[in-house]
């Protein structure tokens, strides 16, 4: 080894990330080895930065030769051994939301000197294709020069792979043009990021490592067919993506928080947004701003078409936004589904059109009604399943849990907009992912009695560039005809779509099982079930809430993963005593509160003991 | 292209082929009170042969508009187009899927055909003709049936239309010709007498790539005396 490829002692042989990707399902691979090459026992550390929407499925330890697996655990199960842990008086590293797609995940462990440490984190996520991509992101960042460093990736699609790229953040493209290759060919795809040592330098001379930074990998599918079904061992996903569709007009009420809080930065921001996206509105398009503070007041009393004319008007009402007072949510939300009601059942707009609400706000009522309860059971009522609505939480002070559930609750999704430079740029992302959609009133559906265990087959929206997943078991693991139609209301028509596969091709399907890993598609089918029983769990209560919980727990312990309602235990007896590690999952509303999650590893505590002098 | 026209009243058919160059346009079908048109643009083979009497052409594209409903559906055998108004809708050969709006359903059934009706009593079907992607000589084509047309005003015209009304003809003098399984014969029609072909054609409704034969009597040069006037007078400059 060369000294100064160890650090403090540690040398890092290698940091290995294999990703393998099948019909969209990532199942990715951290590996780092480790030398303790100095005199005395020293601790190692491993840190790796996963998606949030990714779940751990292993964690292993292996130490001179000896591997200490992980066990999936219900979360209150590991709690207890976690609290054991600190009770004796062991350290805890922890595992927390990092940034805005990802968390982190840290362990340490005591080695011993000329002890070999290998650290192997597995996770798996569904890719989910947004603006007409599947992006797989991957933070790196490894704290020292690593004699090998590599990030492979293996993507097989059989559809066959339409376009693949892969980009770096950290990096020259020189540099990047000589470390990185890529290529695809029919249905496979291969990505590779090998940098030498030298290459990982910042400089010439330098020992620290420049690569610290995002690693992203995109990719698209062909898309001859506007659907695909792929069946594996008696479980099936079905890809629905139809695209050369007309636009469906939209009816779109902004509902903005003009409270105090917003003042300045985040107005500016948002107004900054606003004017870009009446840039990109069509003018089939129907528009309306309510605006709340301590009162609501509108820009007209009713939606108005997005003409040259209007659009110009809007852009000088958006200008002119001021900020003011307190926090009105639900009388501005209120009012804005209103507005949509009456425009549909008064004819103001196209029949053939889709009505949405986007809430966007950074703090939490505090005028007119304001228990979060009250809010959402008002906003349900009022919208009654016609139109989804959209939160999009400005800023730290929002009740993020608050605004997810009202939105799931309405058919949509909630996005955090992060107050940063970017946050123009932010809420154009979001508006630009609704902006499109192709069909309403998605439904999927099967044979009768032929599929068990369905997934979400029924969609207020498709929206372009995206993609509807369905998975489920089939009946009848032999069956040897498939078929599922699609149905959907478009901009000039109803389309129903028939995707068929008939003996020949199931049986074409299982051949191409010798490439894949065998049970993806059960793994997808499992992650894809865990997420919408968390999701909807976020909007349930009382009985409901514990059998969905209890659901998404069998699931998440059957399938080894680390969901909200799990914790991954290592532990590694040592010295007599038990060191435990605990991998948990931390929600996307825990940012900026203490976590309440832990990965813990057993820490052998230092031979010299502390003396403490304290002011008192 | 060739045409077979089925006479009900008669119990036979009558056919013929219209030979013009790659890339014409002729309108099949014209029915001013219901506003449909049907024209269809001319391909050749991958190869073009250089004597016009054996060379094969085929329908490349076909575009169907119904005036009163705005709305526009170009075949080709790569894809299907349906305009409403300027909004397009593009739909793969390998879709099974059915568009439905006021007044027309679509039903694409992957890689056979795609069954048009504009409301009840119209009726039309485009079939694909998929031949070996790297053959020499042939390409990829399309067939256009006529399966209901008893919506369609007494007032339809063109190469197809014009065979929409009641039409009478009447075989005589049958005999042998230079092949003796083709015998020929004198056809009165339209006020014509014409000499005739008995032949067949094949009908590919039902399967694109086998097809049913359909004995026929066959009209020389075009369909002359058989088409009204001349046909010039079908040929169009665009598909819509």
């Amino acid at each position: 080894s060369l000294p100064e490829m160890v650090v403090d002692g540690i040398e890092v042989y290698s940091t290995k990330i294999h990703c393998r990707v099948t019909s969209r399902f990532a199942h990715n691979t951290v590996t780092t080895r480790a030398t303790n090459r100095a005199e005395t026992a020293k601790e190692v550390s491993f840190d790796v930065e996963l998606p949030k929407t990714a779940f751990i499925t292993n964690f292993t330890l292996t130490i001179d030769g000896v591997t200490y697996p992980g066990n999936i655990k219900e979360k209150e199960v590991a709690q207890k051994q976690y609290d054991r842990a600190v009770s004796q008086g062991k350290t805890a590293g922890l595992v927390k939301a990092s940034g805005r797609k990802l968390e982190k995940f840290t362990v340490s462990v005591n080695v011993a000197a000329g002890s070999k440490v290998t650290f192997e984190l597995t996770y798996e996520e569904l890719l989910k294709r947004n603006k007409g991509k599947y992006e797989m992101y991957l933070k790196v960042r490894p704290k020292q020069l690593v004699k090998h460093f590599e990030i492979t990736a293996d993507i097989f699609e059989p559809q066959g792979i339409s376009s693949l790229d892969a980009q770096a953040s950290f990096i020259t493209n020189d540099l990047l043009a000589s470390a990185l290759t890529k290529s695809f060919s029919g249905k496979k795809g291969h990505v590779s990021f090998k940098p030498s040592v030298d290459q990982q330098r910042s400089c010439p001379t330098c020992t620290d490592s420049l690569l610290d930074g995002d690693f992203t990998i995109t990719y698209d599918v062909n898309r001859e067919s506007p659907a695909n079904v792929q069946i594996v061992n008696g479980y099936f996903v079905h890809f629905f993506a139809p695209h050369g569709l007309p636009v469906v007009p939209k009816n779109v009420v902004f509902v903005i928080d003009v409270s105090g809080s917003m003042y300045y930065q985040k107005l500016k921001q948002t107004k900054e947004a606003l004017l870009k996206i009446l840039e990109d509105m069509k003018e089939n398009d129907y528009l309306n701003f309510v605006l709340f503070a301590s009162k609501v007041r509108v820009w007209k009393d009713h939606l108005i078409q997005a003409t040259p004319e209007n659009i110009q008007e809007a852009r000088a009402f958006v200008s002119n936004i001021a900020a003011e007072d307190t926090t009105n949510i639900n009388g501005g939300l209120l009012r804005g589904i209103e507005m949509l009601k009456k425009a549909r059942e008064e004819h103001q707009v196209p029949e053939r059109s889709t009505s949405i609400v986007i809430l966007l706000t950074d703090g939490i009522a505090n005028e007119g009604v304001s228990r979060p309860e009250d809010i959402q059971a008002n906003a349900r009522n009022a919208i009654g399943g016609k139109f989804p609505l959209y939160s999009l939480g400005f800023g730290d002070n929002v009740d993020y849990g608050f605004l997810e559930k009202l939105a799931l609750e309405n058919n949509g999704f909630a996005r955090r907009i992060y107050e940063a430079s970017d946050a123009t740029l932010q809420l154009q992302d979001f508006y630009e992912e609704i902006a499109n959609p192709l069909l309403t009133g998605v439904e999927v559906e099967y044979p009768q009695n032929a599929i068990l265990d369905l997934t979400q087959n029924t969609y207020k929206h498709y929206y372009d560039g995206s993609e509807i997943v369905v998975a489920g078991k089939l009946a009848d693991k032999d069956m040897n005809h498939f078929k599922a139609d699609v149905k959907g209301h478009g901009a000039f028509n109803d389309l129903s779509f028939t995707e068929e596969l008939d003996a020949e091709e199931m049986e074409k399907a299982r051949q191409e099982q010798d490439y894949i890993f065998g049970d993806y598609i059960e793994r997808l089918w499992a992650y894809l079930t865990i997420e919408q029983l968390l999701d909807k769990r976020k909007k349930a209560q009382g009985e409901e809430k514990e059998n969905l919980t209890a659901q998404a727990l069998e699931l998440s312990l059957k399938y080894h993963f680390v969901t909200p309602l799990t914790s991954m235990v290592v532990t590694k007896p040592e010295d007599n005593e038990d060191q435990t590690a605990i991998a948990d999952k931390p929600g996307d509303d825990q940012v900026d509160v203490p976590p309440s999650s832990a990965v813990l590893v057993g820490y052998q505590p230092p031979q010299t003991p502390y003396y403490y002098v304290d002011g008192d | 292209p060739h045409f077979i026209i089925r006479v009900p009243g008669k119990n036979d058919a009558l056919c013929f082929n219209i030979d013009e160059d790659p890339g014409t346009v002729l309108r099949l079908i014209h029915d001013p009170v219901t506003g449909l048109t049907v024209h269809g643009e001319i391909i050749g083979d991958k190869v073009a042969s250089a004597d016009s009497k054996t060379r094969n052409t085929y329908f490349g594209k076909l575009g169907i508009a119904n005036a009163y409903l705005d709305v526009r559906i170009e075949v080709t055998p790569e894809k299907i187009s349906l305009w409403n108004g300027e909004a397009q809708s593009t739909f793969s050969w390998l879709d099974t899927v059915t568009v439905t709006q006021n007044g027309m359903t679509m039903a694409i059934n992957r890689k056979k055909n795609i069954v048009l009706s504009f409301g009840d009593g119209v009726t039309f079907v485009v079939v694909l003709h998929q031949v070996w992607k790297k053959h020499p000589v042939h390409r990829d084509f399309l067939g256009f049936y006529v399966v209901d047309s008893h919506r369609m005003s007494a007032q339809t015209h063109g190469l197809l239309g014009q065979f929409f009304h009641p039409l009478d003809f009447e075989v005589s003098d049958i005999r042998p010709g230079l092949d003796p399984s083709k015998p020929v014969a004198t056809m009165v029609v339209k006020n014509h007498q014409l000499k005739v072909t008995r032949g067949s054609q094949k009908d590919y409704r039902r399967d694109a790539s086998v097809g049913v034969k359909v004995a026929c009597w066959f009209i020389h040069n075009n369909g002359e005396g058989l088409l009204d006037g001349d046909l010039k007078d079908y040929i169009v400059p665009a598909l819509f």
